[in-house]
């Protein structure tokens, strides 16, 4: 464990109490892709089923459990609690165009042909890709929340601070996990336009809106 | 074989 994985762990945890509290606070889920959030139940889900194989310790199991818990929190809030505040019409992205390639490169591309490895390779490769409903949905309805902003801000900075936790393992530990890394560095780069906006628009203050 | 990744990061 070094500095840069235990910031990204708890960006990461940041952004998801941060958007389940905005959605509780507020009693609405308005301007928040549950596809996207679909897709991340999922990804914690297929990636964590080592929790039933292998232990690894007290703090990789409270937070997978903690991962696992607060997005079906979210899911359920969206799609059933707060159904009525759920903006379907803008939600319109076709995650069957992310999860059938996603699906095809597991099987192809894994470190181990077998039903676990492959599930946490889909995972891997799904989590690369699992805000695109959400980008898309804002780019779509031209604007975003502030706190939705922050929400991915924390989550694209989890992301960046991992790629500097495996340039880290490399150097001192010689590890690294290529499937790992190259998903990672995709899903970065996913953020790099929203990071430019956010740094551009919403830290001086203003409300993150899109030319028409 | 008989082996099972050990995914260390979350």
């Amino acid at each position: 464990m070094n500095i840069f994985r235990l910031t990204g762990d708890l960006s990461h945890l940041a952004a998801i109490i941060i958007l389940l509290l905005k959605i509780w606070k507020s009693r609405s889920c308005a301007g928040i892709s549950g596809k996207s959030q679909v897709l991340f139940a999922l990804v914690f889900t297929t990636r964590y089923l080592d929790l039933l194989t292998s232990f690894i310790s007290l703090y990789n199991t409270t937070m997978k459990v903690i991962y696992i818990g607060c997005s079906y929190a979210t899911v359920y809030l969206i799609y059933m609690k707060l159904k009525a505040t759920y903006d379907g019409n803008h939600d319109t992205f076709r995650v069957e165009f992310l999860i059938v390639p996603v699906g095809g490169l597991a099987f192809l591309v894994n470190h181990d042909f077998s039903p676990l490895e492959i599930l946490w390779t889909f995972s891997i490769y799904l989590e690369s890709v699992a805000i695109l409903p959400q980008l898309f949905m804002i780019s779509k309805t031209g604007e975003a929340e502030t706190i939705t902003t922050h929400y991915l801000f924390f989550l694209g900075l989890y992301r960046a601070l991992y790629l500097i936790n495996w340039i880290w393992r490399f150097y001192f530990e010689g590890f690294f996990d290529m499937i790992a890394i190259v998903a990672g560095v995709v899903q970065t780069i996913l953020y790099c336009d929203f990071f430019y906006l956010y740094v551009t628009k919403v830290l001086k203050g203003k409300k993150l809106s899109l030319p028409a | 074989r008989e082996f099972t990744y050990i995914h260390d990061e979350l």
